[in-house]
């Protein structure tokens, strides 16, 4: 563990809380998109499988219950407590596009051809793209409440910190990890435009608004 | 070695 990691996961668990909180006081989870958030889903449960029979620490195995635990409570409020406030007449990003990849794509790179590795390296690639129905949703929408682009900065902050890890990680123990690092590297670019906006207008006190 | 692979991150 490092700074940057845990700085990292620091920030994932953040977004998390901004999310939830965004939904319970607002009472509606207008503007977040629910096919990102089932995407998450896919990718802490795809994942984690080795929690039944991998031990790396008990920081590493609480964080992980709780990273399956929270998305699938988000997904129940966005399916049942408060569908009426979910439009799904604008979260219309095609995730079978990013699904379909994924898995050709974890079935050439993986570090071995086990059902384990397979689905490891597919919750990588999916967790890379799983962004983009939600960022498709506030290019059409064209703005975003507050505190849905602090959740989205979070999440995008968590991603941003695991590359210095990886820099640390290589010159102090030598090790590289070529398909996390590279899926990383895309999922970090994917928020590059969305990270213009906020720090220049967000963080400036304006309103998140993208130019007509 | 990459096939032993520990996956230590989340």
């Amino acid at each position: 563990m490092n700074f940057f990691r845990l700085l990292g996961d620091l920030s994932h668990l953040a977004s998390i809380f901004i999310l939830l909180h965004k939904i319970q006081t607002t009472r509606s989870c207008r503007g977040i998109s629910f096919k990102t958030q089932a995407l998450y889903v896919a990718v802490f449960v795809t994942r984690y499988l080795d929690l039944f029979f991998r031990y790396v620490s008990l920081y590493n195995s609480v964080m992980k219950l709780f990273f399956i635990a929270s998305s699938c409570y988000i997904l129940y409020l966005m399916k049942y407590k408060y569908r009426p406030t979910h439009d799904p007449s604008i979260d219309t990003f095609r995730i079978e596009y990013l699904l379909g990849p994924c898995f050709v794509l974890s079935l050439i790179f993986n570090y071995k051809f086990s059902f384990s590795e397979i689905l490891w390296s597919f919750s990588i690639f999916l967790e890379a793209v799983a962004i983009l129905p939600q960022l498709f949703m506030l290019q059409r929408t064209g703005e975003a409440e507050t505190i849905t682009t602090h959740y989205l900065a979070a999440l995008g902050v968590y991603r941003a910190l695991y590359i210095p890890n990886w820099i640390y990680r290589y010159f102090t123990e030598g090790l590289v990890d070529p398909i996390a690092v590279t899926a990383g590297i895309v999922q970090t670019g994917l928020y590059l435009d969305f990270f213009y906006v906020y720090f220049t207008k967000v963080l400036q006190g304006q309103k998140f608004e993208l130019p007509a | 070695d990459a096939s032993d692979s520990k996956h230590d991150e989340l």
